[in-house]
């Protein structure tokens, strides 16, 4: 007896002589019944179809899931984050949304006063009975090494995120607050942004939002390589062995949609 | 020296292994984790009388016995008990990825109910 199983169910592979042609048609319709039956249990309308092989997927969003089942202690020491005990257990589902490049907009505000770039995000893809708990914006920065220069006196950007309270006119962005960060340009990491109660408001009201706004301040007035630490847009020559795709700001979502237990860490079975 | 004597085979209710594939589907392409997962299945058997061990109730109790004098109630059946929940990374309808806790997924504990 085998213990390996098939989803495909045994009935559907029967092949009855002279019926051939009948249980072909009766096998595709239990194969299509069967997926659409398990496409529900997951709360899937249709069977995904992702548009690139394989998939961009964000290296955080492998990294929670390798933590939250255990094998992040397998890992080797590879994931640089803790485990977001916070959020994840008042969460069952984790979602992760790149931003709509073709929207993203630089908005000159005036001379002497810092650009922010602003970033829209389709969050309609999250269901109705799902209700969010918090939200982040991740953003990498990426090292500056300074030449005959000593790190720790130079390289000081503060971070700012806003959200945009209304569509922006020429030279206006009305913004409000959310989070803010100090950092210096002499280590690469992944910064998180609490960017809770406006994400949170949006599904609430499921209106459309006027989205994200980051800008970033160099504080040491540093002319040098400006915009290079903070990657928040493409670069126009990509490097060598970088891909953009991991580096983009990631929106990460964490809701629960009333079924299930929470997202809390396990060790491995 | 004692007569040597087979093993047993152990048919009473219990879980058994059962590996699902979601290769097996073409499903790996929008699963990105985990390629499959670990079941297991209960099966076996619920005789007369159910030892403690069957992890049944007093109803299944009730009703095996009078199984044994009226063939026409069934026996208990061998049933998951007990279930626990995976958590699957994945892309949804959008391209959108998706890290989501499914409950009732895997069989921890069988018994006669």
């Amino acid at each position: 007896e085998s213990n390996h199983a098939s989803l495909i169910p045994e009935e559907g592979k029967k092949k009855v002589p002279g019926l051939q042609g009948r249980w072909d048609a009766q096998s595709h319709e239990l194969l299509r019944d069967f997926e659409a039956t398990l496409l529900h249990m997951f709360g899937l309308k249709k069977r995904p179809r992702p548009s690139r092989s394989p998939a961009a997927v964000p290296r955080y969003m492998l990294d929670l899931y390798r933590l939250q089942s255990g094998e992040g202690d397998e890992s080797g020491g590879e994931i640089a984050f803790e485990y977001p005990e916070r959020s994840a257990s008042r969460a069952n589902t984790v979602r992760g949304f790149h931003h709509e490049e073709h929207m993203e907009r630089v908005h000159e505000l005036g001379e002497g006063e810092a650009t922010p770039l602003r970033f829209l995000f389709n969050l309609s893809s999250i269901p109705e009975d799902e209700l969010l708990s918090s939200a982040e914006l991740r953003l990498y920065r990426q090292q500056i090494a300074e030449a005959g220069g000593d790190d720790n006196k130079t390289g000081l950007h503060r971070i700012n995120v806003y959200e945009v309270l209304k569509a922006p006119r020429p030279g206006q962005l009305i913004t409000q607050l959310l989070d803010t960060r100090l950092v210096r340009h002499n280590a690469s990491r992944w910064e998180s942004f609490d960017v809770s109660p406006a994400v949170l408001r949006w599904t609430r009201e499921r209106r459309p939002n006027h989205g994200l706004a980051v800008e970033v301040l160099h504080l040491d007035r540093t002319p040098r390589r400006r915009g290079e630490h903070v990657r928040v847009s493409r670069s126009l020559h990509q490097e060598p062995g970088e891909d953009w795709e991991q580096l983009r700001p990631l929106l990460v979502t964490f809701g629960h949609d009333g079924k299930g237990h929470p997202l809390t860490k396990r060790t491995k079975r | 020296s004692p007569k040597q004597r087979g093993r047993k085979r152990n048919r009473n209710c219990r879980r058994h292994a059962l590996y699902v594939d979601f290769s097996d589907v073409g499903w790996n392409d929008w699963i990105v984790a985990p390629p499959g997962y670990q079941a297991y299945y209960c099966h076996g058997e619920c005789p007369f009388p159910l030892a403690d061990h069957l992890n049944s109730t007093n109803h299944a109790i009730v009703q095996t016995l009078v199984n044994s004098v009226n063939n026409n109630i069934p026996k208990a059946c061998c049933v998951p008990t007990e279930l626990s929940a995976i958590s699957m990374l994945y892309l949804d309808e959008n391209d959108k990825v998706v890290l989501k806790n499914y409950q009732e997924m895997v069989v921890e504990g069988c018994g006669c109910r």
